[in-house]
C-alpha cells in the first residue's frame, strides 16, 4: 500500500543520504520518484554529487564511486530492514585503498547488528575481520577449507 | 538468529563433505580465483530456497551438482545444511537451533528437511521469514551486482525498495 | 601507425589543457577511483568518433563537455586533439603525423579536423580506416566490458567475429 | 560473406583455444557454431574446460577465470586482425596475483606487435609498463596528469 511505500521510501533516502556522505566524506546524494503524482507505481531516479564536484546523472561516476553508492544504498536498505546476516562477494574489487578503508571503518559501525561474511581479495578487508576462512583447489577441480594466518 | 554452520556435500566444486563453520564477528572468505568462494554463497542461497538456476550462474538446476573433476566422478546429489542459532538461547537446548537440509538428485527428486524432518520447501521459506530472512535479495550481494544494483533501471530500483516494504 | 600524444581541453574532469604522452612500450594510467582514468579513455573513443553518449556513460553527448566543480564554472565547449606518428618515418617530416582533433559547443556544434583542417567526421572514419584502425570495438575494452564478453549472448558473439572478419 | 567468416572464424578460434591454454597454464576452450548447417547467421557458443576441471557452462565460471578467459579471446580476436593501439581498461580487477601475472606474460608477448594502454589498480601490472602515468584531483574535479615514481 502507498503509506507503507512512502515511509519505506523516505527512511531508505535518508539513511542513503547520510551514508553516501560518510562513504565520500561529503558530497550529496538522493532518490527521487521520476512520478510524484503516481506515487504508487513511479520509477525512483538517483541523483549524485560526489565532494567538489557537480550534480551528475550517477552514470557518469567512476568504477570505485559507483561502487561506493551502491554500497551506501545497499546499507541503507539493510538499516532500515536488517536481515539476521549478510553476506557480500567482492563488492570492494573496484575500490582504491582510500575507498576501501572508507569502506571497513563503516562496516565496523554496521557489524554490531549484523552478521557479515565478506568474500574478498583485499588485503586491508581481511584485516578488519575476526576471523578468516581460507578456501583452496589442491586436488584439481576439489574446494577445500584451509586454515588461514593473517601477516 | 545467528548463522552457525554450514555443510556442503557433492555442490558445486565441493565433492567431499565440508564443514564451514562462522565464528561470531565478521568472517572473511579468501582464496585464489576459481577455488570455490563464491560457490560457499551460491550454496546459502540454494540451501534458503533459491529456485532459478540462473542466479546460481548455472542453465538448469542439476549443474549445482558436482559434475567430476580430473580424478573424480560426479556426484549423485548435492546437499547443503544450514544451521542457524538462537542468539538468546532458550532452556531447551534442542530448540535453540535451526537446522535446514535441502538436497537435489540427478534425476530431479528434491528433499527438504527441518531439524532432520521431511518436509516442503515452502516450509523453510515460512520458517526463515519467521525469523527475518524473508527477503534475501539485498542481504545476499552477489560478484559483479553490485554494478547491477546503479544501472539498473528506474522501475527496478523501485522493485528494491519495495522488498523492503 | 603509433599513437603519440592526446590532449584533453574541457573534457570531462580535464577543465584545463591537459597534454598525454604516450612514449614507446606499454603505458600504464594509474590514480585513485574518480581521478579521471577512464574519462581519458572515453576521450580516445570520442576524438575516434563515437556517436553514442551511453557508450561514454554520458545520457547526451554534451555530458562530456566539463560541467564545472567546486571552484570552477561549466566550459563552453569540448576538444581533444589525437596525434598519430608513422612508425617509417617518411622524407617530409610533415608527413610523418596525422593530427585528429574534434571539437563539441554546448549548443551542439560540432567541429572536426584533420592536421588543423576543417573536415566531416566522416573524413576521420576513413582516414583511421586506412590505417588499420577500423572498427576499436574490440581494441577498446572499457571498464566492466570484459564481464559482458563471456555474457553475450551467442547472436552477440557471433557479431564480434563479424567485426574483426 | 560465408566465406571470409569461416576463414576468421576458424583462426580465432585456433589462436583462442591456445590463448587459454596459456593464460590457464592447461585446459582447453573453444567456439562453436550453434548451427552448423548456417554459419551465414548462426550464433556462437562458447565451451570451456579450465585444467583438472570438467567441461562445463561457461557461465559456472568463477569472476577470475571468466576474465581470463574473456581476455584469451579478445586477444585471439587482436591476433587475427591487429590494431594499431589496444586500451584495456580494468581487465585484471577480478584477478588474483598468480593470474595477473599469467596475464601480464601474454602481455609480454603481445606488445611486440602492438601499443598497449593500460588502466589499473594492480601493482604488478604497473611493474611491467614501461612508462607510468598518474592522474590525480588535486582540485576538487579537476583531473590532472603527475609523474609517478615506482618503488
Ligand atoms: N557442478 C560443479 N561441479 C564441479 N565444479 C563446479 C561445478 N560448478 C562450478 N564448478 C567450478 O567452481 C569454480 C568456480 O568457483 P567459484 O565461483 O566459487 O570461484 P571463486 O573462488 O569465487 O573465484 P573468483 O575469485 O575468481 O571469483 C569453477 O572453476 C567451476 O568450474
Ligand atoms: N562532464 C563532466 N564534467 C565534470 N566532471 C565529469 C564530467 N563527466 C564525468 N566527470 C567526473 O569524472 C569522474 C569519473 O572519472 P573516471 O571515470 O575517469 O574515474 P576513474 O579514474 O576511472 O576511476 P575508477 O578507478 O573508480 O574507475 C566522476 O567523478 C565524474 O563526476
Ligand atoms: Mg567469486
Ligand atoms: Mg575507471
Amino acid at each position: 500500500c502507498i503509506e507503507k511505500f512512502r515511509e519505506t521510501f523516505n527512511t531508505v533516502n535518508e539513511r542513503f543520504g547520510h551514508n553516501f556522505r560518510e562513504l565520500f566524506g561529503g558530497g550529496a546524494a538522493q532518490l527521487q520518484l521520476l512520478d510524484e503524482d503516481n506515487a504508487l507505481e513511479s520509477g525512483i531516479d538517483m541523483l549524485v554529487q560526489p565532494p567538489g564536484k557537480k550534480l551528475q546523472n550517477v552514470l557518469l561516476m567512476s568504477g570505485g564511486e559507483k561502487a561506493m553508492t551502491a554500497i551506501a544504498l545497499l546499507f541503507a536498505i539493510f538499516e532500515y530492514k536488517p536481515s539476521p546476516f549478510c553476506l557480500l562477494d567482492e563488492v570492494d574489487a573496484p575500490l582504491d585503498e582510500v575507498n576501501v578503508t572508507r569502506f571497513m571503518r563503516k562496516l565496523e559501525e554496521m557489524k554490531r547488528n549484523t552478521q557479515f561474511i565478506i568474500i574478498t581479495h583485499h588485503k586491508i578487508t581481511m584485516s578488519g575481520a575476526s576471523s578468516l576462512l581460507g578456501v583452496t583447489m589442491e586436488e584439481t577441480g576439489c574446494s577445500k577449507l584451509v586454515s588461514v594466518k593473517f601477516n | 538468529l545467528r548463522l552457525e554452520a554450514l555443510e556442503l556435500y557433492g555442490f558445486k566444486s565441493f565433492v567431499d563433505k565440508t564443514k564451514v563453520t562462522f565464528p561470531d564477528g565478521t568472517t572473511c572468505i579468501v582464496g585464489p580465483n576459481g577455488c570455490g568462494k563464491s560457490n560457499i554463497a551460491d550454496a546459502i542461497c540454494w540451501v534458503l530456497g533459491e529456485q532459478s538456476a540462473k542466479s546460481l550462474r548455472g542453465s538448469k538446476m542439476e549443474d549445482v551438482i558436482f559434475a567430476g573433476s580430473a580424478n573424480r566422478k560426479p556426484a549423485g546429489y548435492a546437499e547443503v545444511t544450514m544451521t542457524w542459532q538462537r542468539i538468546e538461547a532458550l532452556q531447551d537446548e534442542k530448540e535453540s537451533r535451526l537446522v535446514v537440509t535441502r538436497r537435489l538428485y540427478r534425476n530431479g527428486d528434491s528433499e527438504y528437511l527441518i531439524n532432520q524432518t521431511a518436509c516442503r520447501l515452502k516450509d523453510i521459506q515460512n520458517a526463515l521469514w519467521d525469523f527475518g530472512m524473508g527477503s534475501k535479495a539485498y542481504s545476499i550481494i552477489e560478484q559483479g551486482k553490485i554494478g547491477q544494483i546503479l544501472n539498473a533501471k528506474p522501475q527496478e530500483r523501485r522493485t528494491l525498495i519495495e522488498e523492503a516494504a
